[in-house]
């Protein structure tokens, strides 16, 4: 089973035309492998991505050296699927 | 497994077999409203399942509703289990709902990409799209809503097959998506149709691919904010709605600007709950007030299509 262990969620709002540019073209650097949950749509719309942990600082670095804020929204993605693992082992089936 | 739909458990995720069985259960409960067809076979030759809830009659003005349709968001199968469940408790004595049966047949497909389905609970959590694989790429996967024949392989859409936006070789190249349209082009009395995704709490209707506002812009956007109102009345979630290329971003290809193409004028696409922390991950304790929620969206459209048949 693919873990997701190390991986982020990453929120982002841009704010300006500029900032939108910037995160609008992170959907073209594919060896980032980023799994965008919620494409760019506008601004002061989040934007949500799910970074695979070699991406994690490198996004960071350049989300920073853009001056892009971003919020962490997940910490921990593997953390939330073993919850949601062990609520499904704990449903009785019968 | 559960002997009975009551006893299933509704506010929690299930897998393939145990909603396959569910179906099962609920038809042979119910055998004078519910039936279950099989509309197709996917890409790994899973069986398609659309449940029809029809009190009789012929060919008869149809609500579609589909979920599951991107694998990974597990909040709209399991909300498909619910409404399947909420239409046999419903169909005699809710009004609105009984009346909508007394001249329309309900159509309602829980899980449209099984194959996906089955690949997020044995492999990979969040996988989103299906499972075809491309010659001369090691990516597997379209995206079915992008796939289908409405401005297809235009912008809005991605033509790399590691894309989770990509829109595959062709129109209708996954199975999963020419099942439905086969399904919708022979039956031809389709009068409404919901495409079930999420998240990010929104109701959108036609058109995706260009910005020209739909034929009947007016009455699917008036109809639109009827539903979100309704959903809002119940838990106070805020809920958007407008055009899908408006409202959220150019996207060719998608499931309800080919039905609406079809003549099928009451086409929708929903994202559900949430906006918050979780994504494809929500809790499953927020299953069944999602489901109740959208239920009251999902009734305003299906009662407005049956006093507005066309």
């Amino acid at each position: 089973f693919e873990t997701f262990v190390g991986q982020q969620v990453l929120r982002i709002i841009p704010t300006s035309d500029e900032e939108l540019q910037k995160v609008q073209e992170l959907q073209e650097l594919e060896h980032l492998e980023l799994d965008f949950w919620l494409s760019p749509r506008g601004l002061g719309s989040p934007v949500d991505v799910r970074v695979p942990f070699p991406s994690l600082q490198p996004l960071k670095a350049h989300l920073e050296a853009n001056g892009i804020s971003y919020s962490v929204m997940i910490e921990d993605v593997q953390a939330l699927v073993d919850e949601e693992q062990s609520q499904m082992l704990r449903t009785p089936r019968g | 497994l559960p002997v009975t739909t009551s006893t299933f458990d509704y506010s929690a995720y299930h897998t393939l077999d145990e909603i396959y069985t569910f179906m099962d259960l609920l038809v042979a409960e119910n055998p004078d409203l519910v039936s279950k067809i099989e509309i197709g076979r996917s890409t790994e030759n899973r069986p398609l399942y659309v449940l029809k809830f029809s009190k009789g009659g012929t060919n008869r003005p149809a609500v579609w509703i589909d979920t599951g349709i991107h694998s990974r968001e597990w909040v709209t199968q399991a909300s498909g289990v619910w409404f399947a469940k909420k239409i046999t408790l419903d169909h005699e004595n809710d009004e609105g709902l009984a009346a909508v049966l007394e001249q329309m047949d309900i159509f309602l497909e829980i899980i449209t990409n099984p194959d996906g389905f089955a690949f997020t609970h044995s492999q990979n959590r969040l996988w989103r799209k299906t499972r075809s694989k491309h010659s001369g790429s090691l990516c597997v996967g379209v995206d079915p809503n992008r796939n289908w024949d409405a401005a297809f392989g235009e912008p809005g859409a991605s033509g790399n097959p590691c894309s989770q936006t990509y829109h595959g070789p062709y129109a209708n190249s996954e199975p999963e998506v020419r099942a439905i349209v086969d399904f919708v082009k022979s039956h031809g009395n389709v009068k409404a149709f919901v495409s079930i995704h999420s998240y990010s709490q929104l109701l959108l209707y036609p058109y995706g691919y260009t910005d020209t506002p739909a034929p009947d812009q007016q009455e699917l956007h008036e109809l639109s904010g009827k539903a979100v109102a309704a959903l809002s009345s119940l838990y106070g979630t805020k809920y958007k709605h407008g055009s899908i290329i408006t409202t959220i971003y150019k996207a060719s290809g998608n499931t309800v600007d080919w039905t609406y193409d079809q003549g099928i004028k009451y086409s929708f696409t929903f994202e559900l709950r949430d906006t918050g922390l979780y994504g494809f991950l929500l809790p499953a304790k927020l299953i069944v007030p999602t489901a109740q929620e959208t239920w009251l969206a999902l009734k305003v459209i299906m009662e407005h299509a049956r006093d507005h048949l066309y």
